[in-house]
């Protein structure tokens, strides 16, 4: 399984459309402070289902749609697309090419499709069980974040390998 | 189930007793059962001790150590069961650079079998990638993606 | 004491909202009293605008701004009132190099007042010292302390 | 006031005495991951007065005497011996030099001392308090905490700026 492609729109700072494109190997991501390159990360984690707005250091889920600066008005919706070569199954899904959706609006309405079919985000959370980016996924570092395991407790250690189990 | 959390669990144990003296350069590690008999209720502890040094509490290594150790244990894991991509955001800003350069050097062995995107501000990473994206905010407040060539950074 | 504390605590708001935009090259930041007629029980907020960004809460910012912002209001404290000496570990590990150098650049300017101690693995900070000490371990689990060329670490 | 010279003996990875010369500016401290900075920095802290032994990563304060090596035996003792210029009396003393000494041994018996002479705990932070030394102090920000007032409460950000007040 491949992530192949990564789009956002009014996600954080991403006030504009972007499309990252991804290969296999290493990806570098560089980038002064305070440029986004965070933000990116917790995009993967939104639309892969993340629903703690802690998590993603807001304190409500809006906080996710990009703000506004001085020069340019806020926007009322935040959307992040992800693209998946699935040829492998790791996801668990029978489809090779799997493009999941998820958008958020100012008014609180949230979307979530795969493959353009809208569905729950329970339906997206589930692709992602047992493949190591599932809730609880040692896959997904956050900044100052990397001896986390050290600190927790046993029982939540164990909870990481009953996850890849 | 727990037959399969076992089976996990000594494939991880195995693999993190591996890496970390290639990791630290010498010392040793490992990962034991809290409840050996009770499988559904154990927890898992980590015990490590650098190269040349007395085996003590976690707490006590240096925040180097500490996170060459956290990583030690995702490449133990990645091992045991690859992920299908692995993001990590700025994981080794407190390492040395001879550790980095062994951290890099890591990230090469297992992008065979792991896709690994990774945010960092350290030259000895970036040199190891196979490519750069860089975020830029040329316009105030709003993040933009640019390509950037490997060659300006290795020479930096 | 409750007129004491006010007059410092204005001392340290007025240094911190001018610091702010010389270490982030603009922006603005406020400290403000959270119960401005009871000084007795009354907490300090914090909020931080980088440049060209909207205002909005502390947590949004990213992990340098995070760090730059604290470093900022520990020189404002430190210009209302020096300490006798302060020691930094590896306050500026989450600093892109140009903010590496602005941090840098305000050691030397308030080293008259406070005699800074400052771990550090980025040479940025380095070749900002006035000399160099090194810790190492060459017996192995022994910390032993050398001295340091700073020419050494200018030209790496 | 000015820092002049900070001795440890047998205190975490310093087994050996070690002295170190502290001049007006700027100092750096370099090395290796887990080669002994952080140590160092908390040898300082010790010596004013740090009572947690949390605060200095160890379970219990005995955490603190070296514990031996692969090659070389634990000793029976820590001890850490800090000299102050005093001549602007920025420490509540009177005298213009000021040696500040903590030892802790195996059996837990603690010795301090100012100036040679045998005093109790209390005197030692005492010496140190509305200096910006004290209990509290921001002038000492220890690895991975420099963010830690971001996160406080704002009243402990409150009682930080009664503390040099
Ligand atoms: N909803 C939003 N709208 C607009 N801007 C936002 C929003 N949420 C966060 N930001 C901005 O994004 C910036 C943080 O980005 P991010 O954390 O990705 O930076 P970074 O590149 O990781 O930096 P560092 O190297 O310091 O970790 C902050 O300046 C913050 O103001
Ligand atoms: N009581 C003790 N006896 C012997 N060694 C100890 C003791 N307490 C701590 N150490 C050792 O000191 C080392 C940590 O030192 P320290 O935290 O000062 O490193 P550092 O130079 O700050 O490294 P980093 O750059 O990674 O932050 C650890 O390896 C630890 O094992
Ligand atoms: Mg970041
Ligand atoms: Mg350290």
């Amino acid at each position: 399984m491949g992530l192949t492609r990564l789009q956002l729109k009014g996600f954080k700072s991403f006030a504009d459309a972007t499309t990252i494109e991804f290969s296999p190997g290493i990806t570098g991501i560089v980038g002064p402070n305070g440029s986004g390159k965070s933000n990116l990360s917790e995009s993967m984690r939104w639309v892969m289902g993340e629903q703690s707005a802690k998590g993603l250091r807001g304190n409500q889920m809006a906080d996710v749609i990009f703000a506004g600066t001085a020069l340019r008005p806020a926007v009322n919706m935040a959307e992040v697309t992800m693209t998946f070569d699935n040829r492998d199954h790791a996801l668990k899904s029978a489809l090779k090419t799997l493009v999941v959706r998820r958008a958020l609006y100012t008014d609180g309405t949230s979307e979530y499709a795969i493959n353009g079919k809208t569905c729950r985000l329970k339906d997206i959370t589930d692709l992602f069980m047992d493949s190591g980016l599932g809730k609880g996924s040692f896959a997904i570092i956050g900044q100052g974040r990397v001896d986390e395991i050290l600190n927790s407790k046993p029982e939540t250690r164990r909870d990481l390998i009953e996850e890849v189990a | 189930v727990a037959d399969r959390f076992l089976e996990t669990f000594q494939g991880v144990a195995k693999a993190f007793a591996r890496i970390f003296p290639i990791m630290f350069g010498g010392g040793e590690a490992r990962l034991t059962l809290t409840l050996p008999d009770d499988l559904l209720h154990t927890g898992v502890d980590i015990s490590a001790q650098p190269p040349g040094k007395k085996l003590q509490q976690l707490s006590l290594l240096s925040g180097g150590e500490r996170a060459l150790t956290a990583i030690t244990l995702l490449f133990a894991i990645l091992q045991v069961r690859p992920a299908p991509f692995c993001v990590l955001d700025e994981v080794e800003a407190s390492l040395d650079d001879a550790n980095i350069d062994r951290f890099a050097h890591f990230l090469q062995q297992y992008q065979k079998h792991t896709q690994f995107i990774v945010i960092t501000h350290r030259r000895g990473t970036m040199v190891a990638a196979d490519r750069l994206y860089g975020v830029t905010m040329q316009e105030s407040g709003v993040s933009k993606m640019v390509s950037v060539s490997l060659k300006e950074f290795a020479n930096q």
